[in-house]
């Protein structure tokens, strides 16, 4: 497969082994991680939600049922995005976050695709999904960031989380595309120029699912590491909410450096549906992408 | 909010459950109780043997909700709870002046 | 409607049964509890045995009425529950803003 | 008046009544539930197959504060029964109209 393409299907099974090597020790501290598991870097599932090896989260199925939807619809469509979100819920996926739950439902009760703007929907659940829409724009960067922020806005609208989803967004298309991981940093920068509270450097050493504690362990993890595995396994050791910081982690260190330097260990015992889906997804979702913004 | 409480059939648990997460409700509270009827003597089938007593085992749960989601909550209760047998059981709407999430702080709708 | 909420010694049941019967209630749902009182270390007989644990075997009843039973209702269970010894117990006054009946879909007060 | 209820993992029990003991609140009423919500209960091998159990064991407290002691009581609560960890459970505020002591027939706050 050509490098772009392959790059992209980096990114979205870096989101995966990340999620499913986080979810080990999401809501465990970096000390308590260090005690059960010293370095944490092989997928064995357990942790809270007691997974079997290579089991995914709603990070990643989330992601699946926005990409499948996107593939579905042929294009874009806000209210296809959130009926796929909602068959998703009813699914009763091994676990959804506060706000993904409560926005959902507004939209299964009223139909409506926006939530109210609020205070505590800084959450990081609206961008850890977002990957199916950087793929599928990738030489469109408006309709990147305004998709982007139409899904978003399902379950979350809060400055930052819009923030950072489309710095995200922007970060992982420069990435895809080929650009040097210093492209990457200018995004990050400007970011924390707009909103300085995301300054990242030095690590200010939090990681709850807040999008800006979130979004300061991923850069940290990525900008000072030199592999995927490396990047990954940084980020999730460092607990807290670890399957959504290793997805993320996993997302931008997948698309730096690809699938094939994605760990084989760690993609042999991924779900093989959700490694399937993955593989379809990518080249739909970038047939997507060369057609005219519709 | 309010805090419904719905007295129902034991055996109707999973099914009322089923009903409540297909209106995105998942969390809830569950207690064994004694149920006592206006409808006496009667008999039912418990765990294979035929009841005499005055009560009945039944199951109580209180779920709190924020007020738009109460009609469907109670709805979905009722119509998953219904055998059209007596002692099908109750629900009950209770205000809620505050939530609070033990975990987080979080209060009002987002505590539940 | 109210809910009312009585929390009795266990061995008045009956006695608070019957007295609620004479006033015409008949329905309600009863859940065995564990009473935490002002008075510490006190020690109580149940059962045969003397307790000196801080909590103490409780019956809660929970009883929907229509506001013009709630008086009778509340003094028929004070008066039934009464022993003049400590913890006999409370009664709290809930409001209730709907009760359904689950096998007949009846609402308000023809629901309880 | 208010009716605070409060669902916690039940090792908190001790050090929530401890809490509330050191903010002056020492009658409660205690009950053992199920929860369902986010945390997930044990796995347990069932003819060979491993499932999760979908509850988990939780207790309820019911304790009837006068206003000016709920926010007191509350944030006692919420500070000894938190771990951080999912499921560390919920405080509602509900309103109480009356409460009476049977014990003497006091009512109001003199009640409880
Ligand atoms: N007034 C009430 N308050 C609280 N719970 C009640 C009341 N009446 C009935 N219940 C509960 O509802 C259950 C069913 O009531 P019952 O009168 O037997 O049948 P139905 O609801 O079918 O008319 C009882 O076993 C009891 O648990
Ligand atoms: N503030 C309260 N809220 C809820 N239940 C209470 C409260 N105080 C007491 N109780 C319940 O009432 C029971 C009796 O209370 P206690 O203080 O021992 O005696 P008395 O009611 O005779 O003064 C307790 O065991 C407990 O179940
Ligand atoms: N909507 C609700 N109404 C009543 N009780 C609830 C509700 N949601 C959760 N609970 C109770 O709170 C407990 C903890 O909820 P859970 O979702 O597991 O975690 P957390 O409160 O930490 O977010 C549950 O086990 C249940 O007893
Ligand atoms: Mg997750
Ligand atoms: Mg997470």
């Amino acid at each position: 497969m050509d490098s772009q393409t392959e790059r992209a299907l980096g990114a979205y099974l870096g989101l995966a082994v990340g999620d499913a090597l986080g979810a080990t020790v999401e809501f465990m501290t970096a000390s308590e991680i260090a005690t059960t598991h010293r370095v944490h870097r092989d997928i064995v599932g357990g942790g809270w939600l007691h997974l079997k090896p290579g089991q995914v989260t709603d990070d990643t199925q989330m992601s699946l049922a926005l990409g499948r939807a996107m593939i579905a619809w042929g294009g874009w469509s806000t209210r296809a995005a959130a009926d796929a979100f909602l068959k998703w819920m009813l699914s009763m996926p091994i676990d959804i976050g506060h706000t993904c739950r409560r926005g959902i439902r507004r939209y299964m009760l009223d139909g409506s695709l926006c939530a109210h703007p609020s205070d505590d929907e800084a959450g990081n659940g609206a961008a850890m999904r977002n990957l199916p829409v950087v793929i599928a724009t990738l030489h469109d960067p408006v309709a990147l960031e305004q998709r982007s922020l139409e899904q978003v806005h399902i379950t979350h609208h809060h400055p930052l989380s819009d923030a950072a989803t489309v710095a995200l967004a922007h970060m992982t298309r420069r990435l895809i595309l080929g650009d040097s991981i210093e492209a990457c940093r200018k995004i990050a920068d400007d970011l924390v120029a707009r909103h300085p509270q995301f300054r990242y450097a030095p690590w200010p050493g939090l990681t709850s699912g807040y999008i800006v504690d979130t979004v300061q362990t991923v850069l940290d993890a990525v900008f000072t590491s030199s592999s995927v595995e490396d990047a990954i396994v940084r980020a999730v050791n460092r607990g807290g909410d670890a399957d959504t910081i290793g997805a993320l982690a996993g997302q931008l260190a997948g698309a730096r450096y690809g699938a094939r330097l994605i760990p084989a260990r760690w993609l042999r015992r991924l779900d093989p549906g959700v490694f399937h889906a993955i593989r379809g997804q990518v080249p739909a979702l970038l047939a997507l992408s060369s057609q005219r913004a519709t | 909010m309010k805090l419904i409480i719905a007295i129902i059939k034991p055996f109707k648990l999973e099914e009322v459950k089923d009903a409540l997460a297909d209106v995105g409700i998942e969390g809830m509270t569950v207690t064994e109780v004694k149920g006592f009827g206006r409808q006496k003597g009667h008999t039912e089938i418990y765990r294979g043997s035929e009841y005499t007593v005055d009560f009945l085992p039944k199951v109580k749960l209180e779920i709190v909700v924020p007020d738009e989601l109460v009609a469907k909550c109670a709805e979905a209760i009722v119509k998953a709870a219904k055998t059209g047998k007596i002692g099908d059981g109750k629900v009950f709407v209770v205000p809620v002046e505050e939530a609070i999430r033990i975990r987080t702080d979080e209060r009002g709708e987002s505590a539940v």
